[in-house]
Formats: C-alpha cells, structure tokens, sequence
C-alpha cells in the first residue's frame, strides 16, 4: 500500500 | 488599467483546458511582467503554475498589478464563444470586479465582448524552492498522454524509473500488470520526436495515475513535455506554452506505508 502526501508538505506558504 | 492582447485566442482555450480538470477556479496574477497563477487541487496533492510572459503577448499593459478570481466554468463558458481563429483581448479596470473578454474576428467584422464576474479567492501562495533533479527527462507529449492513458488501466499508481538508457512506466493492478519502456533517441533529427535523459542518479518513484492523466490535458499546448524527478520530492511535469510561457504541474511521490 502506498500513500499520497500533499504537495503542501513540501513546498512552504509564502 | 490592465489589457492583454493574444492574436490566437486558441492559447487561451489551451490553457484553460490544461488547468480546468484540476481546478474550479483560479487567480491570474497580472503584473508588468505577465499574468501568473499558482494554485493547488482541491485535495492539495498536486500544484499547478503558469506563466505567461508580457513580451509573448501581441499588446500588454498593466498599469497596477492586479489579482483576478475566475470561475473556471465560467470562463470556459465564455471562450467557447471564440472561433479558434478570433483575437482575443482581455480587460480590467483597476480595482475592477468584472473582466472583460473581447473576440474579434480576423476581419474585424465581427467584434463580441464578455464581461465575467470576478471572484474574491483565498490564495495560498507556496515558494517552489530551486531544485537540481536527478533525472530530466523529455519525450513527446502526444506519447506521455498515451503511457499515462494507457497504464492507467492496470492501476492506481505509476511508478517510473530513469536510468541512462532510458525511461521506464509500469503498473500492476487486478488484471494483470503493464510496462512501456522507451530507449533514449540515438539520433535526433527532430527534437520534438525525441526521448532524452539528462541522468546525475538513477531514480524510481511512484505516482498517482489520475493525476499524471490530468497533467496530459496540456498536450494540446505543446509537442514536448518534459519530467524532472528527485527522489522524496515533488516531479515536475512541464509543458511550454509556445514562444509565451509555461505550464508547470508538481505532484509528490507516493510513499510507501
């Protein structure tokens, strides 16, 4: 099983 | 005042067919140096960021810069209402909550205008950090659009790996499993024909098949796409819109549980 991280998780709010 | 000028409004109708699987609405960004949006799916999985440079449009001005939210319906709406061939200008006033679409016919004998309300959005802006990939690859974007079509019959997820030779795409699901692998083009005689690797370290990654399919809805924009994988980071999936810009899609890789 593979699991879908958000893409928030790596890009930071600016 | 802002006023943008595009001689093929078929660029416009391509873009908004590039985003519009992933994305109800949206905000242009529009400075002196273009219009720009950034703007996650609603699940927050992937990101897409278009570019669209002033000096690629027939007539720009932006007097102050201004942020306009658009219903994506909407605005696919009104630019069916464009013939292929129609020039299409897009204007707003200042502070403005409207935006106006105007088509004209090649002959200036037919001239329609649309006003379209603006929408007051939310915006998260992410900073995308400057990242050297482990892989760029690039291959024709018409044969992406087909692996992605294609593999995304077997399963959920798609795993690619790039080596020096070249790249592979494979997927396993309950009927069974699929692997396409495509050789790095010996001799280039076409560049847009070509599948090239650009290798620092071999790498592997899984991906979501939906999304990857939603990225393809940009094939129409452009003959190359091109895929930069790090491992643990987010794959870029890019397309160039023209002499204009680009389009950029980012999704994480799957992790294993």
């Amino acid at each position: 099983q593979n699991s879908q991280p958000q893409i928030i998780d790596f890009f930071q709010n600016i | 005042m802002f006023e943008a000028r595009l001689v093929q409004s078929s660029i416009l109708k391509k873009v908004l067919e590039a985003i519009k699987d992933l994305l109800n609405e949206a905000t242009f960004d529009c400075s002196d140096s273009g219009i720009q949006l950034q703007a996650m799916d609603n699940s927050h999985v992937s990101l897409v960021s278009m570019n669209l440079r002033s000096d690629g449009f027939d007539k720009y001005r932006c007097d102050r810069n201004i942020s306009m939210g658009m219903n994506l319906g909407s605005m696919t709406k009104i630019l069916k209402c464009a013939a292929n061939e129609d020039v299409v200008t897009m204007k707003a006033q200042d502070n403005a909550d409207t935006v106006t679409f105007v088509f004209e016919s090649p002959n200036q004998e037919k001239v329609s205008d649309y006003e379209m309300k603006l929408m007051n959005l939310d915006q998260e802006h992410l900073g995308i950090p400057e990242t050297e990939y482990a892989c760029v690859v690039r291959l024709p974007a018409g044969e992406f659009a087909r692996i992605c079509r294609d593999l995304s019959q077997f399963g959920e997820s798609v795993v690619i790996s790039c080596t020096k030779e070249g790249v592979k795409f494979s997927s396993a699901g309950d009927i069974g499993s699929a692997n396409i692998k495509l050789a790095q083009t010996s001799n280039v005689d076409k560049e847009e024909l070509a599948v090239t690797v650009e290798m620092q370290e071999p790498v592997t990654l899984t991906f979501a098949s939906r999304y990857l399919n939603s990225f393809t809805k940009a094939t129409s924009l452009s003959n190359v796409v091109q895929l930069s994988m790090s491992p643990d980071v987010p794959l870029v999936v890019e397309y160039r819109i023209g002499e204009i810009g680009h389009i950029r899609y980012y999704l994480a890789p799957k992790i294993e549980d």
